[in-house]
């Protein structure tokens, strides 16, 4: 795991709020589909560090904004449309996280056949990372490693993740190591 | 050699970096059509820094050669200092925007300099 300069985290508050931008979406999602799916990558991580996230329907005041952005959107970061980069998000507090329109994304591989189709979780699980302070990881298998094949899914955080994100937050009271590194263990063995 | 499928494209697909498949095996002291966008690829993720001169060229010079292997060396690849097609494939393979490295001399790139790895 890595963190950015000067290990950058959150500290105004143990509940973060996001929400997802109203203008800056994708169609052939439904908004319940997306945030179901955005709702499941913040639980993963709020499971192992003593911080919530709560859903807000007021984009610009909420602490994380999560949209979809299409080529040049002014962060200085353009998009570059199918493939090639899938999305980027901000070190904290800055809370803004963006993924690229152009992407095929989907939340379900049984209905998107497209070859090129991104799983919405594990990117926005990966930039929820970036969000709270975990740079790009050496580790192939954690969600916090830069890249991810088409129709590829990588969700669960891994130990590396875990340890990573702890060091910044500490650890969630109801975390038990020894159940996660069992379940890991289940993942690697499948 | 093996490349991943989605290579094969349909013509409307603008994916840019399928292009870099074309450098396969290419080795130091070649010059490659080109591969001043695989350097500006480098440049970009935190690998190579931008040369005095302002601008990339397509020779598979010294300092390119240093990006791959601190390329290869930090996403766990077989450090082998050439654009085998573990290589290959990795650099294709669709990504985070964000850098994976240092600072670079552009000033636009988050730095990550604290890296920590647990030894079992």
């Amino acid at each position: 795991y890595a963190f950015f300069n000067g290990q950058p985290r959150w500290i105004r508050s143990s509940t973060l709020t996001y929400a997802l931008s109203p203008d800056y979406t994708i169609e052939y999602l439904t908004p319940s589909e997306i945030r179901k799916v955005i709702r499941r990558s913040f639980s993963r991580w709020s499971a192992v560090i003593p911080l919530n996230f709560t859903e807000s329907s007021d984009y610009e005041s909420s602490d994380i904004r999560i949209g979809f952005f299409r080529g040049d959107h002014g962060d200085g970061e353009a998009f570059d449309g199918v493939l090639g980069v899938l999305a980027h998000a901000f070190s904290p507090e800055n809370g803004r996280l963006h993924l690229d329109a152009a992407e095929r994304w989907a939340v379900d591989f049984e209905k998107e056949k497209s070859k090129v189709a991104v799983d919405l979780e594990s990117v926005v699980t990966h930039e929820i990372g970036h969000v709270l302070g975990l740079a790009h990881s050496t580790v192939k298998e954690s969600v916090m490693y830069p890249s991810l094949s088409p129709r590829g899914k990588k969700v669960d955080l891994r130990i590396d993740d875990v340890e990573g994100i702890q060091v910044l937050y500490g650890t969630n009271p109801n975390f038990k190591l020894k159940s996660f590194l069992e379940s890991e263990k289940s993942i690697d063995s499948g | 050699r093996t490349l991943p499928d989605f290579t094969t494209l349909d013509a409307d697909n603008n994916y840019g970096w399928r292009n870099f498949a074309r450098f396969l095996d290419a080795g130091k002291g070649t010059e490659v059509n080109g591969m001043s966008e695989l350097k500006k690829y480098l440049n970009r993720f935190g690998y190579l820094p931008i040369p005095p001169q302002n601008n990339f060229s397509d020779f598979f010079d010294d300092q390119f050669l240093s990006a791959l292997i601190l390329y290869q060396n930090r996403l766990g690849l077989s450090v082998t200092g050439k654009l085998d097609s573990e290589t290959i494939a990795s650099i294709i393979s669709p990504r985070c925007g964000m850098s994976d490295l240092i600072k670079i001399n552009n000033n636009t790139t988050t730095t990550t300099t604290t890296i920590h790895s647990t030894r079992r």
